[in-house]
């Protein structure tokens, strides 16, 4: 029994927001999250990976009561920030595997990353944190992937 | 004061990779992430964000210990993932804002983008838990920008 995992949690209240190829430089984040908190849009996940000639992609994640607001703020924003374009999907869920310590473990997360693959999901995004790592599947199907987990580190 | 946050977090010993256009197919996470557990590599964080045309990014970060070992994991992996290639950096740092249930407050990762905007920070990757804000910055001046979201946040 993997006694570094304690449990397996799943999230289907999940709306994934991109924004594509934003400049690279310095109060992008800051005008982005302003105008999501000016419109008192609760924010779940923020993940921004690493930068390509100049320009950078952001997502983030919310609950599905901001769905009908989203699009009404992100147009202007993303105007104005130069970005390419966003994207905005709510056929999302997500599947996090939580135990305390455990992110340090090398194989835990990579653990997890085989379960899904063997059980043929494919893997949107992915966030960790020193208890938690997170996935962001399809929602169809993403109830089965919490059993395959809960079978694969035998909880 | 803000009682949501209750300290600033520097790590300065971060080696931040990221290994750009793998095919965003099921399977790849598990590879990587596997090689690295199979060469007992502490990852720290796991990033990946939303993809483009079928490709996508995916960043992690760990111990500065690693980095003599890094080039030859990732090589013969990033070839057998038919990935564009990657890139590795240990001039960076992780700067954290702590603090119980503030992500689901707009505000408060806004404000730190804020500040470190307003100190004229640029935002390499960012990540967030229920408990955390991480960002990572250039080495150079981070503990500056410690002190200022200190005083931002009233601490
Ligand atoms: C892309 C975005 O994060 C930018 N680097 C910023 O600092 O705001
Ligand atoms: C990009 C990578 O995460 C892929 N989608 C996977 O499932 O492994």
């Amino acid at each position: 029994r993997e006694v570094l995992v304690s449990g397996v949690a799943y999230d289907g209240d999940v709306v994934k927001v991109t924004v594509y190829g934003v400049p690279d430089r310095p109060g992008i984040a800051s005008e982005l999250f302003g105008a999501l908190a000016d419109a008192k849009i609760n924010v779940d996940m923020i993940i921004q990976s690493g930068h390509k000639d100049g320009k950078n992609d952001i997502s983030f994640t919310c609950g599905k009561e901001a769905d009908g607001k989203l699009e009404e703020i992100l147009e202007p924003v993303v105007e104005q920030l130069a970005a390419e374009h966003f994207s905005l999907a709510d056929d999302v869920a997500k599947v996090s595997i939580v135990g305390a310590g455990m992110i340090t473990n090398p194989g835990v997360a990579a653990k997890m990353f085989k379960c899904l693959y063997d059980n043929g999901f494919n893997i949107d995004m992915i966030s960790t944190s020193e208890i938690k790592v997170s996935c962001i599947l399809q929602k169809e199907g993403a109830k089965d992937a919490v059993r395959a987990l809960h079978d694969s580190f035998g909880l």
